[in-house]
């Protein structure tokens, strides 16, 4: 564990708890987009299936049991509690256009051809484009409430964070996870245009519009 | 086999 990893984690937790917060306090899931909060459930699902058969840490099992737990409740709160405000006509884009090529992906592009391995390199594959579907939504609405924003701020920052950790564990441990490394780096990359905006507007106090 | 990377990240 390293302070970039550690703060990679932090930001993701947080993220997490900003989402929540967001729901709660505006009793509404406006903005938000439901299939990219199913494709976080599918990518913790596939990629912490080992779970059942692997002890790392406790610091891992938590976390791993905390994002399975509270992307699921976050569907919940979703589907049932503030189902009158989520607009499925503004959440269009096709998650098959992810899923399946990720898998194709995974079924070519992997460390051993294993069922479990192969389930996790799925979900490295589908995390970095899971956020599509959210950014479509923005994209086609142009504009956000500024809490979503900041979601969105520390769900990239994480995955960003996770790069200088790779080049870390690079020099002090000599490791290197080719799969991981390329598919956080698209992951981030994705983000970037949104961290110009948010960085450039909503740090200054303006709302996050797109320009027209 | 040394050459998979221990998946111990999030």
């Amino acid at each position: 564990m390293n302070i970039f990893r550690l703060l990679g984690d932090l930001a993701h937790l947080a993220s997490i708890f900003i989402l929540v917060h967001k729901m709660h306090t505006t009793r509404s899931c406006r903005g938000i987009s439901f299939k990219t909060q199913a494709l976080y459930v599918l990518v913790f699902l596939t990629r912490y299936i080992d779970l059942l058969y692997t002890w790392i840490s406790l610091y891992n099992f938590v976390m791993k049991v905390f994002f399975i737990s509270s992307s699921g409740y976050i569907l919940y709160l979703m589907k049932y509690r503030f189902r009158p405000t989520h607009d499925p006509s503004l959440d269009t884009f096709k998650v098959e256009y992810l899923v399946g090529p990720c898998f194709v992906l995974a079924l070519i592009f992997n460390y051993r051809f294993e069922v479990t391995e192969i389930l996790w390199t799925f979900s490295i594959y589908l995390e970095a484009v899971a956020i599509f579907p959210q950014l479509f939504m923005m994209q086609r609405t142009g504009e956000a409430e500024t809490i979503t924003t900041h979601y969105l701020a520390a769900l990239g920052a994480y995955r960003a964070l996770y790069i200088p950790n790779w080049i870390y564990r690079y020099f002090t441990e000599g490791t290197v996870d080719p799969i991981a490394v390329v598919a956080g780096i698209v992951q981030t990359g994705l983000y970037l245009d949104f961290f110009y905006v948010y960085v450039t507007k909503v740090l200054q106090g303006q709302k996050f519009e797109l320009p027209a | 086999d040394g050459t998979q990377p221990a998946h111990d990240e999030l």
